[in-house]
């Protein structure tokens, strides 16, 4: 008896091969190639005395506790069990010779030398991911998912979604932490539209850049356990956006679609320990976020270019009608510019338009002025006349004359656009009494 | 003023009393100059005018808005910033009076009323004022009858041709080296005792301008010999309208 070394290849032969094998003799060996590989034998050569059923001289052949059979004789001899080309193969990695040979190889008195034989086996890999080599019993389960196998060995994977369990084959959903950063994409319950699995803690979230607005859309199917009086008991599917609950959902009606207006979306889904609804698939994309339109506060307000629409980054410039100052509580601004933030709110709040005032008008020495229109205030487009204090002074204007009006940019000008005042300059020789000679 | 009338009030606004080197007169140019006369501000034979200008400014006295010397006073005195004398004064020659005028730049603008108001310059263009027997008025608070008035007084006096006032002149100057130059004329009566006299120095020689209705000022009251005995000569302002308006700077 010699157990054959682990090696993937070899041969074996009958004793004193090439010569002729000895009387009496019994020879064993055990193939033994390594985990992964089954045993491939041929005879290169098999020339032992035929018998009926091989019951003087043989070779039996054992594999994974069956014979393989039982083998003698010549090529081309009527009796016996010449193997001929045959393979013999087994399911695991062992295989066992044996050999018998009786006490005589005479034929008729005649001795026969016959030779013995010569075989060759080497290691087969196994595919393990092949039913049919199931071994029998086999204590080792089969992939639950996915089988790869390889030279001398095999491995298991699981579906997306699904983790491998420490024994290699077994595989269990893993949603705990699901993140999605792409802008748009799908997410499921596991299996789906097959039946979810029971006790699940899955938790998707989206995360998205600063400014992006996730928008959920519900596919069909839709079906989550529900009870008819109470709301969600068994099954839940919750939507959060920042941290804030949007919805809790179950039953067969679909949420339709969600503007969430948030980049941050948690979708959980919890299970209990039965059911079979087939779950729910959200088609989720992203757009940038609104801001409120922006709606002047009054008429004399203009918003350069009003678009239907605001979106983050994008801007409004505002300005008023003329003879009207934008104002920021009591200041007034040179300009004005909004821009919608991350958050969907405009970064400044809308200012107001206030009619231009010009002041009081600037005083002229030895003259006076007085408004010409109702009412008399110092706002854009009041118009004033200065005279002076007649007949002692006479009015000298410029070529703008001597009315003037409040201006948009806030002071007051004559016709001519000039913002200098006239000047009362006195009058010579004009006495209020002048002499005058009665008598002649 | 002999031979005159009580002015009223608002009659000749333009009036100022000056006081400066003793009792003057004035008439308000603008809102505030003071067309005078120089020898009221450096007399004649004073000997050696070592005050400077900005000295007299500093002591000046001038009144307006009044007839009545006493309510001039009690209106207040309006300072001198600055006084201009024409160039061709020279207080040194007695005898020449030629350049007898002066202006005086008050500190502070008046406010022009009933009572003050500026007198009007000549047009350069218009010599008809000065033609013989054209009738000018002449106010001042100067002596009258002996004693200097405390009311403001005024007479009518012709202006007199140019050979006139030379005949009459050459007659009483004796070799006295009186020059009568083309920048001065004369007015008045040879008889009738209608002139001006010591105090109304500086007063401006007035006539209507009929054509604009505006009184004039066309000579200020300079010198003569004695008062009421004839003639009497005045500083022609045709000649110094240039002058004048080139240091006041009006249009």
């Amino acid at each position: 008896s010699s157990p054959v070394p682990r090696r993937l290849f070899g041969e074996i032969k009958s004793p004193g091969y090439p010569k002729p094998y000895p009387n009496d003799n019994i020879s064993v060996w055990d193939i033994h190639v390594p985990k992964g590989y089954v045993v491939k034998l041929t005879f290169r050569h098999f020339d032992l005395e035929p018998s009926e059923s091989c019951f003087y001289d043989y070779v039996k052949i054992k594999a994974d506790k069956k014979n393989l059979g039982r083998y003698c004789g010549q090529l081309g001899s009527t009796t016996g069990n010449h193997p001929g080309r045959k393979e013999f193969v087994s399911k695991g990695n062992r295989m066992h010779l044996a050999f018998h040979s009786d006490f005589s190889n005479e034929d008729n008195g005649t001795v026969i030398p016959y030779r013995g034989f010569l075989a060759y086996y080497q290691a087969v890999d196994l595919d393990e991911c092949d039913p049919n080599n199931a071994a029998e019993n086999d204590e080792r389960p089969q992939c639950q998912h996915f089988c790869h196998n390889y030279m001398g060995g095999y491995f298991c994977s699981c579906r997306t979604g699904y983790q491998l369990q420490s024994d290699h084959h077994s595989c269990k959903v893993e949603c705990s932490s699901e993140l999605f950063t792409e802008t748009s994409g799908y997410l499921s319950s596991p299996e789906y539209p097959q039946p979810y699995p029971e006790d699940l803690r899955c938790n998707y979230s989206i995360r998205l850049q600063r400014g992006l607005s996730i928008i959920l859309r519900f596919l069909e199917p839709f079906e989550i356990d529900e009870h008819q009086q109470v709301h969600c008991p068994y099954d839940q599917l919750k939507i959060q956006a920042r941290g804030r609950e949007i919805g809790e959902f179950c039953g067969r009606e679909s949420p339709g679609s969600i503007e969430t207006n948030s980049n941050e979306v948690d979708i959980l889904f919890l299970t209990d320990e039965s059911g079979f609804s087939r779950g729910w698939k959200i088609h989720y994309t992203s757009e940038k976020i609104r801001c409120p339109q922006p709606v002047p506060w009054d008429r004399f307000t203009i918003i350069r270019d009003l678009q239907p629409v605001y979106q983050f980054q994008d801007y409004i410039v505002v300005s008023c009608k003329t003879g009207y100052n934008l104002m920021e509580g009591n200041r007034k601004l040179l300009s004005f510019t909004a821009v919608c933030q991350a958050d969907g709110t405009w970064h400044q709040s809308m200012p107001r338009c206030e009619t231009v005032n010009c002041g009081n008008p600037a005083d002229l020495k030895n003259g006076a002025f007085s408004y010409v229109n109702k009412p008399a205030n110092n706002n854009y487009q009041s118009v004033i006349t200065y005279r002076c204090n007649e007949p002692y002074y006479h009015i000298v204007t410029g070529a703008g004359g001597d009315r003037f009006t409040c201006s948009p940019e806030g002071t007051w000008v004559d016709q001519d656009n000039q913002v200098r005042i006239p000047a009362c300059l006195p009058v010579c020789g004009k006495p209020d009494n002048p002499i005058a000679e009665v008598q002649r | 003023i002999l031979g005159g009338k009580s002015a009223s009030r608002g009659s000749f606004p333009w009036q100022a009393l000056t006081s400066i080197h003793g009792r003057g007169g004035g008439a308000l140019l603008g809102d505030r100059w003071i067309l005078t006369a120089a020898h009221t501000i450096f007399p004649k034979g004073l000997g050696g005018n070592n005050v400077s200008l900005d000295q007299l400014a500093e002591k000046a006295n001038i009144f307006l808005g009044h007839t009545d010397v006493e309510e001039l006073h009690k209106l207040g005195n309006h300072p001198v910033r600055k006084i201009f004398i024409h160039p061709d004064y020279n207080p040194e020659d007695y005898y020449n009076f030629d350049g007898d005028i002066a202006l005086l730049e008050l500190k502070h603008p008046v406010t022009l009323g009933p009572t003050v108001l500026p007198i009007c310059l000549p047009d350069t263009t218009n010599t008809t004022f000065y033609m013989d027997g054209h009738m000018g008025y002449v106010s001042g608070f100067g002596v009258e009858k002996n004693f200097i008035s405390n009311n403001l007084k005024y007479v009518g006096l012709p202006a007199i041709a140019r050979e006139k006032c030379q005949r009459w002149l050459d007659s009483k100057k004796r070799h006295l080296p009186i020059v009568f130059s083309e920048n001065m004329f004369c007015a008045g009566f040879l008889t009738i005792k209608r002139d001006t006299c010591q105090g109304d120095s500086g007063s401006v020689f007035t006539v209507l301008d009929t054509e604009s209705g505006r009184w004039v000022a066309t000579g200020i009251v300079s010198w003569g010999i004695g008062c009421a005995e004839g003639y009497g000569f005045y500083t022609k302002v045709l000649n110094y309208v240039d002058w004048i308006k080139g240091i006041a700077k009006e249009d």
